[in-house]
């Protein structure tokens, strides 16, 4: 998975 | 970005114009859970929290703050300027039975013990119950105007493409993020009844009514 504040879904 | 995140964010985009529309045109929020508008909004609050940190695009940007926007104006409308019709008697469900366990689960499952990654998390499980107000509504009233159903359709909709992109980027990228994919499977699977519902119902001219 992506860590930390790189959700770049919405 | 692929085709099934696109859309996905656009019939998303396109269910909260609808319910902004409905609202603002026949002035009255009657059949709408104020409480499922406010946990969305929760939900955008604390998800783009990021917005202040950490720049990812300018559509991921623009579409943060447009649903921002959408979900305060939504809740603003409902609980202010149009709070004479809104059917508090109906929106009857404890929020407190769905934000415990959110919180509590938030807390206990997440990918770092961080503010901003708990804050995330949170939101991507308050997400997946968010809904539960509304259809709580819908089964005690025991019928929907069909604009409404519109609405929960593209909702519903927007889970299900979301899922599909989930699908193709585990398949072209590699990549799944656990607990976006299990609350989004969660969260789609609320919406099947009423998809059962829409289909031989609404799409076929009917009023949506429960027996």
């Amino acid at each position: 998975h992506k860590n930390g504040s790189e959700h770049d879904e919405l | 970005m692929n085709v099934f995140r696109i859309l996905g964010d656009v019939s998303h985009l396109l269910a909260m114009v609808i319910l902004l529309v409905k609202i603002w045109r026949s002035k009255s929020c009657a059949g709408i859970s104020g409480k499922s508008q406010i946990l969305f909004a929760l939900v955008f609050t604390s998800r783009y929290l990021d917005l202040l940190t950490n720049f990812i695009s300018i559509y991921n940007t623009v579409m943060k703050v447009v649903f921002l926007l959408c979900a305060y104006v939504t809740v603003y409308l409902i609980y202010g300027k149009f709070r004479k019709t809104f059917d508090s008697e109906n929106d009857s469900f404890r929020l407190e039975f769905l934000l415990v366990p959110v919180i509590g689960l938030s807390f206990l499952e997440n990918y770092s013990f961080t503010p901003t990654e708990i804050l995330w998390t949170f939101s991507i499980y308050l997400e997946s119950v968010a809904i539960l107000p509304q259809l709580f509504m819908i089964s005690k009233t025991g019928e929907a105007e069909t604009i409404t159903t519109h609405y929960l359709f593209f909702l519903g909709l927007y889970r299900a493409l979301y899922l599909a992109n989930w699908i193709w980027r585990y398949h072209t990228e590699n990549f799944y993020d656990q607990i976006a994919v299990v609350s989004g499977v969660v969260q789609t699977i609320f919406y099947c009844d009423f998809f059962y519902l829409y289909i031989t119902k609404v799409l076929k001219g009917k009023k949506l009514s429960l027996p």
